[in-house]
């Protein structure tokens, strides 16, 4: 089971601009 | 005229939609201990896009309202009272939905546009890069 700190990166990172 | 780095100077949306800018103003952010403020807002974009009906939705508000909004950090000291309960009573009675976080994204928005981005465009890490 993803911890709540994952789960946080997860959704941040998925947010974050891809590479060009 | 369209290089990343007049766009950067555009607005702050526009400085975050460049991988390299964001990465920059992260920098920036840290050596301002204010990362935090940064991470909430990517973090309520990547929760409006996730899906209510999976349940890590609910512990993924969860994780952003015990992060970022109930603490005394930067985040939780500039968000309006009225944001802060509003997220609070969504998240006790577990009524999640993808527009919880809007009003305090646009609250820590608007204070990252009115001070920080404006101070990233003054600063040595900028002005080194360009």
């Amino acid at each position: 089971l993803d911890s709540e700190d994952d789960l946080l990166l997860k959704c941040i990172t998925s947010a974050m601009p891809k590479q060009k | 005229p369209d290089s990343p780095l007049a766009r950067w100077t555009k607005s702050l949306h526009s400085l975050l939609g460049d991988q390299d800018g964001a990465r920059l103003f992260r920098v920036f952010l840290e050596r301002e201990r204010c990362a935090d403020a940064l991470d909430f807002w990517f973090a309520c974009n990547g929760f409006r896009q996730m899906d209510l009906k999976d349940g890590k939705t609910l512990r993924v508000a969860k994780a952003i309202y015990k992060r970022y909004v109930e603490t005394d950090g930067v985040v939780g000291r500039r968000l309006k009272p009225a944001t802060k309960t509003f997220i609070r009573d969504n998240v006790k009675r577990q009524q999640i939905d993808s527009a919880m976080f809007d009003q305090a994204q646009t609250e820590i928005q608007t204070s990252m546009e009115e001070n920080a981005y404006q101070t990233f465009l003054q600063s040595d890490i900028y002005l080194e890069y360009v």
